[in-house]
């Protein structure tokens, strides 16, 4: 795992509690708000049973640590998106909070409904780009979420042992968090895959 | 980018040089001002990126390095030097 350089975290008191809101005018048509919602909401809780943090979503978007939105080409960042597959998403470094993904992609949640061959899961880029959001680099780990890439209608949706050393150096641990428990979430994806 | 040029395993000669570095500049491994006789720093950049992605490291343009780059991925930059400015704004 690698930290952004300078190494910046969100650094208030223990236990961290940051919101997360949703553009409402920038969504994607591929799913409704609430796939959306419940999507964001359980890649949150995967980061969220690692470290003492805790993710609220919130109504408002303006006041909100967090920003989530889906945007089309040039959205005023200074990165633009560059259509269908390519560049998937991008965060900002803390404590930016801001997490852009490109409208164009054909997002889903369930590829036995979506049938298209450049359909990109959403929970994995979701997962993925938290991991930004609190600090964390690309990882070279090709298991780790932090991995900088994803095939189109694969998914990638748990935590590696790689992302969870590098998100607790920065946060500290989960009081709840069992080593056994990741590594028994990791071996059941294996056997699943 | 059209989807066609995604295929899962693409034929290397989708990918041009040119491509390639356009890729390595735009996720931080080549200075924008990278000029073509600048061979060595090609070579030290593309092996960066194979070691970023856990990729067996040439430093030549090879099929795995070339099926990667067509891979849809996160926009961050791989190698983000203190100076990336776009998505190293740290503060709010």
């Amino acid at each position: 795992y690698v930290y952004f350089p300078g190494r910046p975290r969100w650094t208030r008191d223990v236990p961290l509690k940051l919101t997360y809101a949703f553009s409402q005018e920038n969504l994607t048509p591929h799913l409704t708000p609430t796939e959306i919602r419940r999507v964001f909401r359980r890649a949150f809780g995967k980061w969220a049973s690692v470290i003492p943090v805790s993710f609220i979503e919130t109504e408002d978007y303006v006041v909100a640590d967090i920003k989530i939105g889906f945007f089309g080409g040039d959205h005023g960042d200074g990165e633009p998106f560059d259509g269908v597959l390519g560049v998937l998403a991008h965060t900002f470094s803390p404590e930016n909070g801001r997490l852009h993904l490109d409208k164009a992609e054909t997002w889903a949640v369930d590829f036995d409904k979506e049938k298209s061959t450049v359909a990109i899961d959403l929970e994995s880029v979701a997962v993925h780009e938290i991991g930004h959001v609190l600090g964390l680099g690309h990882s070279s780990v090709k298991d780790a979420a932090m991995y900088p890439t994803l095939k189109p209608r694969s998914k990638k949706v748990d935590l590696y042992i790689d992302d969870v050393d590098g998100v607790q150096s920065l946060y500290g641990t989960n009081p709840n968090f069992t080593l056994s428990g990741l590594l028994a979430s990791e071996t059941s994806t294996n056997l699943a895959d | 980018r059209n989807p066609s040029q995604f295929t899962i395993n693409p034929s290397p000669d989708v990918v041009n040089i040119s491509e390639i570095k356009r890729h390595l500049h735009r996720f931080g491994y080549l200075p924008r001002n990278n000029n073509d006789s600048d061979a060595v720093s090609f070579e030290q950049a593309l092996s960066r990126y194979q070691k970023n992605l856990g990729l067996p490291i040439t430093g030549k343009p090879d099929s795995d390095t070339l099926s990667h780059i067509l891979l849809p991925r996160c926009g961050f930059p791989d190698d983000v030097e203190p100076k990336t400015t776009a998505f190293h704004t740290g503060q709010k």
